[in-house]
Order: C-alpha cells, then structure tokens, then sequence
C-alpha cells in the first residue's frame, strides 16, 4: 500500500486545491523556510485523525483554516484528502484505492468521508488499525521533536512501545 | 497483555543494538526495563555509546549523535511493525554530511517496506530520494507545489530547484 | 529599578523591531509587556508576523520563521550592552541558504562590536568567517585543533576541509 | 577586548593540551558530530564560571574531567584557560592581557587563577560585571537551545531583560 495523492484545499497556508501526486520509494519535499512543507505533514496527521490542535502548532482547530493574507480574504473551510493504493490486503475495509477526506468548517462543523461516503471519525480510525499508520502512530516525526524520544521520561516512552506492540 | 509487550519489547531490544551499530558504524546501544521485576509499569531506559567512547550519560553525547542515536530508536520502533507510510520532516538537520549518508542509506534499505516522505534542506538527502516536491509562496502566505524529478545532473540546473534554494 | 528596567525594554523593544524587519527584509514584531500596569512584575510577550502573512500565533511560524525569530530576539538584547565575544552553535541549522546569508550579513555587521565563535556545519556559514578551525578525532574519543585559514577556493580543496566533512 | 587564546586540557573530549589561536572577527568551529565543538562553548563557560552541570550537559562537575577511552585512561584533572587581549579598559582590573585559568580535580577540588594568581570564582565573576560576558548572560548560545527565547513563558522571559540592564 502507498500514499498516491495528496489534495489540500483551504488548510493552512494552500489556500488554493493543491495536488500532490506520489509513487511508491522516496519523496522529498524541499523549498524555503515557511513556505508549507510541515504545512503537508500536518495535513496528512489530521486527515488520519488527529485531534489535538497544539500537535498541530495550532492554538485551536480552526487556526487550520486559510486565515487570509494581504492579498486574499480568509476562506470558510478547510479540507484535506488522502489517497492511497493497492491497500487490498493491507486496510480492513476491501477496496484497491481508498479516498479518504476530512473537512472542517469554521462553523466548527466537521466532515469525514472514504470514498466519498459520509463516515464517522471512527470509521477512519479503525480503517487504520493495526497498520502503523495514524495520528499517534511512530510513522509521523514531525520537526524538532525526533530529540524528545531520547529526551522523555521512560514512563513516557514506554507508552511508545505499547501502541507498537 | 504481559506476553505481548515483553515480545514487543525484546524484539524492540534487538533491532535498537543493531540499528545503532549499523548507523554509528559499531558502538553499543541498549533499551532496558528500569523495573525488570515488573515489565508491565516499568519505563523504558535508552542506553547509548558510540565507537570507541566511554559509556557516558546520553546528556554529554554531542547533538549530532543524540540525533543519531534517536533515529535508530524511532527505526527500531518502525521496523517492529513497518507502516506503509512514514513521514520524516527535517530529522536530519544536526547531522554531518557522513551521517546524513548513512542515514539515507538506511532509508533506502527500508523503501521495499514502506514509502517515505522525507522533508528537508539539505542536498545530500535530496539526491537520496526518488521524486522531489518543490513547495514554492510567490504569492504572500500562499503555499503552491511543483513536482521537480530527480534526473542526475539537471537537479541543479533546474530553475525551480535554484528558487528553492 | 523601575527606570532602569523601563529604560531597558524600551531600548529592546526598538531593537527587535528593527532587527526583524532586517532579517526577514519586512514583517512586523513587537515586544510587549503583559502587564502594563505593573512593569516591574510583568512577564514579556513576544509577537511576531513575517512580511506578507497574516498576525498568528508564534507556534503557527515555520521551524525556520521560529528560529529567524529568536535569533532576532537574541540580537536586539545583545544589542543593549553588546558583549566583546559572542558564541553561537549552530544556531544556523534550521535555516535556508536565503536566511542563512541574512543571518551571516548581520553577524558581519555587528563585527566591529564583538567577535564572534560561530560553530556550524553549513557550507555558506563556513564561507563569511575571516578564520576557520576545525575539531577533528582520529583516535576514538580524542579531540584534536586543527587551524584551517579560509583563502578563496582553497578553502574547499584544503585536505583538512575534505576530512572535516 | 577579544578572546585572543583558548587552552583546553583534559576538559571533556580534549584529554591532550589543545590550543586554539584566536583573532578579532568571526571565526568558525567545524568538524564531523561528536569531534568536540560543542565541548568547546562547554569549556569557555565553564572558565567564565558556570556552577551548574547541567549547562555544560553533565550530570555531575566530575564528568566534565576526560572520562578515558579504550586507548587512554582516564585523568584526574580538567583545565582551560582564556585569555584576553586589549581589556585595558573593558574590565574591571588594569591588564592589557588577562588570562583566566580555571582547574577541578577528581577529588572535588577546584583552582581560579587570574594572571597565574591564585584567586576565587567571585573575582573572576566580578571581573567581568557589566561587560555581558558570563556564563548566563546572552552571549554564549548553547546548540538547541535558541527555540526557548521564544518558547518561554513570559515571566520567564522577563528574567533576561533584568540580566540585560
Ligand atoms: N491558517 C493559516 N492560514 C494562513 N497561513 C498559515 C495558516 N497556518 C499556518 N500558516 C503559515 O504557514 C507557514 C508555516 O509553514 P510550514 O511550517 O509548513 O513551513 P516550512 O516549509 O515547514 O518551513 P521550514 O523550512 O522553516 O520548517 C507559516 O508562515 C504560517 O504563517
Ligand atoms: N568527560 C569526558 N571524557 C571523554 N569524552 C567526553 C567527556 N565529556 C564529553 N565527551 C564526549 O564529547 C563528545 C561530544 O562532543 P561535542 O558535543 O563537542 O560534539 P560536537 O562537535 O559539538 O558535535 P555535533 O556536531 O554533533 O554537535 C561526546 O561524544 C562525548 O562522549
Ligand atoms: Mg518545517
Ligand atoms: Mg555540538
């Protein structure tokens, strides 16, 4: 299974619907400082379902939302969604390629769908059981805080170990 | 369950010493159960020398190796249970240029497993990888992502790679 | 006492504003004290807004926007009473090669006042130091100085310079 | 007033007597990880008279002493020496060249010398009052350490305005 797609529309600073379109392998993502590269990881975090704003460098979640610029008014929701394929034998729900969306609207109204069909939040969790892959999983290492795995206290570290186990 | 983690664990144990030599070339790296009598609550302690140095305290070791060090973790970790997508953003930031290419080595070993979304600024890690995204902000605060292939010597002559950088 | 504290964070608040929009060629950033009425007990609180972006929270700015920040922030009190020897390790590394040249520009500018100790592993900080002097360990453990003059292009195929890195 | 020479001897990773030869302007330290850089900055604050391991990343002032290696063993003293030049008028004492020698034996025991005098920690504390030079004023910037300027808490943040004025 791999990540073929990422679509950002209106979450943080891609304002615009981006596309970015993935192979299996190695993929790296370069540019200047502040220019979004993080902005990607933590769109694909929140996809998977990440609820705490503050992993998200956000003080709450509709910071997420494109929040406007000198040139462009703030927009009314964000969204984001992750496509992967050849996920046959490797997610629990039978599909060869799973589309899966978050939307967040300023209202505060949340929206998950796979496949296009409305879900629940926990619909996307469980697809992801088991898989390594989510929020909270040791797949995601985000920027400054590889130091705190050697850092924590082992009472903390070992909450690590139980959700690999 | 108590089989379950002492399993996790000991099997967490074996990769992290390996991992650690195979990175620092040598040197010895253990996890150890603060509480052996107790697996169940005890923490987790990161034990950690580099080749050719005195077992110290992890504090005296030097950024770069702590950096280092926590890599074999987050690896040893990942390899327990391999996700199909792993997300790096920037961990390569204190290493030396022979560091960052035995990292990137490793990265390549474990691509067959897993697809890899490497982050970064630095040229060496760019080369390691199979497809570059180019995020570019001409636009004030808009984020915007243009594929760059990697194609050999035209890395450095694209235009787009020199406004990245 | 009061005026001399008062006098104080005048003087830092006008140098950090300056300092900032030097380094990052615009933007806004203040200091402010979060509690007016009481000078004397009030913590200070730092605010900060790139040119072009939106006024955010501080935990919204890039790993780099961060780190361009509080070098800021380190310059404008240094500023104040500037200390006849400066020592900065790496302070450079979450940097792109822009920032770093805005970064190395400045420390040029302030050479008059104090010298500095710059410890890094990019390339271009290399370049903008009169002196270079390289740490090396060949037997295990063992820290060793060597003097390596920085002349033009000799600095790139000094034998030492190839070992360095 | 520069830093015209560091001597370090037995301090951390430089068991052998080491000499760095400084001049006024920017000099840059490199070197592979873990080579001693960074033992560098610990030594020059540690000379400038800092009590707190913990800063210089040892658990306790003993570790600061060169621990041995598989090919050496270990010593019983750790010593560094700065030593200034044009502080006629910079410092509070009458010298056109001063140098500060600190020593700590294994047995606890330390040494301060000011010009090969024998002296106490508050001389040389004293000596550079008001100069912005020590071992917390806000001219040595430890590695990693520059996010805490814009991470602190406020109250916190008020305490270096205080150092500063
Ligand atoms: N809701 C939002 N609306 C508009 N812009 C936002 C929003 N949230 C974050 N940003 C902007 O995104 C930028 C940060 O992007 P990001 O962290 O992805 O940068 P980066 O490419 O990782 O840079 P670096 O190399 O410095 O780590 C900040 O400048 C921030 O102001
Ligand atoms: N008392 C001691 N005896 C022997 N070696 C020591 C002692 N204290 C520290 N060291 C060694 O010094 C090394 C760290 O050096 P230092 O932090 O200066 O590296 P560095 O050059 O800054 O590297 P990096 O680029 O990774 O930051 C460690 O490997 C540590 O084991
Ligand atoms: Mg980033
Ligand atoms: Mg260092």
């Amino acid at each position: 299974m791999y990540l073929k797609r990422i679509e950002i529309c209106g979450f943080k600073s891609f304002v615009d619907s981006t596309i970015l379109e993935l192979t299996p392998g190695i993929a790296s993502i370069i540019g200047p400082n502040g220019c979004g590269k993080s902005n990607v990881l933590d769109a694909v975090r929140w996809v998977l379902g990440e609820q705490n704003p503050r992993v998200l460098r956000a003080d709450k979640m509709a910071d997420l939302i494109w929040a406007g610029s000198s040139t462009r008014k703030a927009t009314s929701f964000a969204e984001a969604t992750l496509i992967f394929a050849d996920c046959d034998k490797v997610l629990s729900m039978d599909f060869h390629e799973i589309a899966i969306t978050r939307r967040l609207y300023r209202t505060g109204e949340s929206e998950y769908l796979i496949n296009k069909a409305v879900c629940r939040l926990k619909d996307i969790e469980s697809l992801f059981m088991d898989t390594g892959l989510g929020p909270h999983a040791y797949s995601i290492m985000e920027q400054g805080k590889i130091d705190q795995l050697l850092q924590m206290k082992p009472e903390q570290r070992r909450f690590i170990f139980e959700e690999a186990a | 369950t108590k089989d379950l983690f002492i399993d996790t664990f000991n099997a967490a144990q074996k990769n992290f010493h390996e991992v650690f030599r195979h990175l620092f070339r040598g040197g010895n790296a253990k996890l150890t159960l603060i509480d052996e009598e107790n697996p169940l609550e005890s923490g987790i302690d990161v034990i950690v020398q580099p080749p050719g140095k005195n077992l110290q305290s992890i504090n005296l070791l030097s950024g770069g190796e702590k950096a280092l060090s926590a890599i074999a973790l987050l690896f040893s970790i990942y390899l327990l249970k391999p996700s199909p997508v792993c997300v790096l953003d920037e961990i390569d930031a204190p290493l030396d240029d022979v560091n960052i290419g035995r990292f990137t080595d490793m990265v390549k070993e474990m691509v067959n497993r897993s697809q890899f979304l490497v982050i970064t600024h630095n040229k060496r890690t760019m080369e390691s990888a199979n497809n570059l995204y180019g995020v570019t902000m001409e636009e004030p605060g808009v984020s915007k992502v243009v594929a760059v292939r990697v194609t050999g010597e035209a890395l450095y002559d694209g235009e787009v790679l020199a406004d990245m950088n």
